[in-house]
C-alpha cells in the first residue's frame, strides 16, 4: 500500500462532504 | 500468566531501559479499601486561582488532589459511591470546577458531573446521562459525547457545559447504524468528530450540524479503537490501539497504529505499526495519546510509550515496587505522564 492508494485529495473535504451528506 | 511474570523479571534495570526520557517527579498513595480505577489530571479553580490537581477514581470514592509546594499531594475533595462503581473519570477540558465519571459494572450505566458548591465547598454529584451507555468523551469547548444504546437504537449525543460546570444546551449527532466503540478528537479541526465501531469502521461526524460525514472502512486487527487525529492537508491521521492484536514474527506485537485516511475517497493506509521492542511481550490494556506521544499499560504490567514522529518506542517503565501497572494517562495539563498501580500508588514522571 502507499498514499498513492488513497484517491485525489482535497483540502476542503470537511466543507464538501458536509453540503453532500443528509442534513 | 507465569510467562509474562518471567519475562518482567528478566527485565535489565530501569535505567538501561528508560534512559532519562521519564523521570519521576513525585508519587503518593490514595488509601482505600476498593481497587483504583482511573486517574487523571485536570485545572480546579479555587479562590479564583486555578491550579493543576490530580484525580482519583476507586471504585467507591473520586477523590481530588492539589499540589504542595514539597511536591506533595494532599486530598481536598472526596465524592462517595455506595451503589454503582465507578469505571473510569471523563475529563471535559476548559471546565475548570467539574468532573465527570462514568459508573457501572462491567458496562457504563450512568454519568454524573462531580462538583462543589460555591458556598461551603461541600461536595454534590449529578446525574448527567442513564442508560446503555457504550462510549462516552470529554471534547474541548466544554463539550462531552456520549452514545446510549445499540445498532439501530442508538443516541449519539453532545453536552455542553457553561464555564462554571452548569450544563447549557443538549444536540443530537445522526448515529450510523452500528454500535460505537469510542470517539476521537480531530486535532486541528474542532468541529470534526471521528468513531470507531465495533464493524472496524471510522464515522466522522460534523459536530456542528449532527451530519454524518463518512463511514470508512479499516482493513486492520479487529476491535480497534481510536484515540486521537489530527487533521493535516486534507488527510486524517488516526492513531489506534490493538487490544485484540496477536504477536506475529515479521511485526511482533503491535500496541498502536497511525492510519492515513482520505476522508473524500474513504480509502486509508495504514503508514507506522507501534511495536513492542524486541524482548517485550504483551498485549495493550489501556492507554492515552496526547500530540505525537502515545502510551500503554501492557498486559505485562510494564509501561511503553512510543514518539509518533519518531516511530519508534522511547521509554519502556517495568513495574515499580513489586507492582504491575494498571493506569497510565498524560497529564494533558502539561508533558507529565501518570502512572498508576491497583492499590491506589501514582506515580508523576516527566516526559
Amino acid at each position: 500500500c502507499s498514499t498513492a492508494d488513497l484517491g485525489p485529495i482535497s483540502l476542503n473535504w470537511f466543507e464538501e462532504l458536509s453540503s453532500e451528506a443528509p442534513p | 500468566h507465569s510467562i509474562e511474570q518471567t519475562e518482567i523479571s528478566d527485565l535489565p534495570a530501569q535505567d538501561s531501559l528508560n534512559p532519562g526520557s521519564l523521570q519521576l517527579v513525585s508519587k503518593f498513595k490514595n488509601p482505600s479499601s476498593s481497587c483504583s480505577v482511573d486517574v487523571s489530571a485536570m485545572w480546579w479553580e479555587r479562590a479564583a486561582a486555578k491550579e493543576p490537581c490530580i484525580i482519583t477514581a476507586c471504585e467507591d470514592v473520586v477523590s481530588l488532589w492539589k499540589p504542595l509546594d514539597t511536591l506533595q499531594w494532599k486530598k481536598v475533595h472526596t465524592w462517595h459511591f455506595t451503589e454503582v462503581p465507578v469505571l473510569q473519570i471523563v475529563p471535559v477540558p476548559d471546565v475548570y470546577n467539574l468532573i465527570c465519571v462514568a459508573l457501572g459494572n462491567l458496562e457504563i450505566r450512568e454519568i454524573r458531573a462531580l462538583l462543589c458548591s460555591s458556598g461551603d465547598e461541600s461536595e454534590k454529584q449529578v446525574l448527567l446521562k442513564s442508560g446503555n451507555i457504550k462510549a462516552v468523551l470529554g471534547l474541548t469547548k466544554r463539550r462531552l459525547v456520549s452514545s446510549i444504546g445499540t445498532f439501530c437504537n442508538q443516541q449519539v449525543q453532545i453536552m455542553t457545559f457553561t464555564e462554571d460546570g452548569g450544563s447549557k444546551d443538549e444536540q443530537l449527532l445522526m448515529p450510523p447504524d452500528e454500535t460505537i466503540l469510542a470517539f476521537a478528537e480531530v486535532q486541528g479541526m474542532q468541529d470534526a468528530l471521528l468513531g470507531t465501531t465495533t464493524v472496524n469502521n471510522i464515522v466522522i461526524w460534523n459536530l456542528k450540524t449532527g451530519q454524518l460525514l463518512k463511514k470508512v472502512h479499516i482493513d486492520s486487527y479487529q476491535a480497534s479503537v481510536c484515540h486521537r487525529a489530527y487533521s493535516e492537508m486534507g488527510l486524517l491521521f488516526v492513531v489506534l490501539s490493538h487490544p485484540c492484536a496477536k504477536e506475529s514474527q515479521a511485526f511482533g506485537s503491535p500496541v498502536f497504529q497511525l492510519l492515513v485516511i482520505n476522508p473524500k475517497t474513504a480509502q486509508s493506509v495504514g503508514i507506522l505499526l507501534c511495536c513492542l521492542p524486541p524482548g517485550q511481550a504483551g498485549r495493550f490494556l489501556e492507554g492515552d495519546v496526547t500530540g505525537h506521544v502515545a502510551a500503554a499499560v501492557l498486559t505485562s504490567g510494564t509501561v511503553a510509550v512510543w514518539d509518533l514522529l519518531l516511530g519508534h518506542c522511547t521509554a519502556l517503565l517495568p513495574p515499580a515496587s513489586g507492582q504491575r501497572w494498571s493506569l497510565v494517562k498524560w497529564s494533558g495539563t502539561d508533558s507529565h505522564l501518570l502512572a498508576g498501580q491497583k492499590d491506589g500508588s501514582v506515580f508523576i514522571y516527566r516526559y
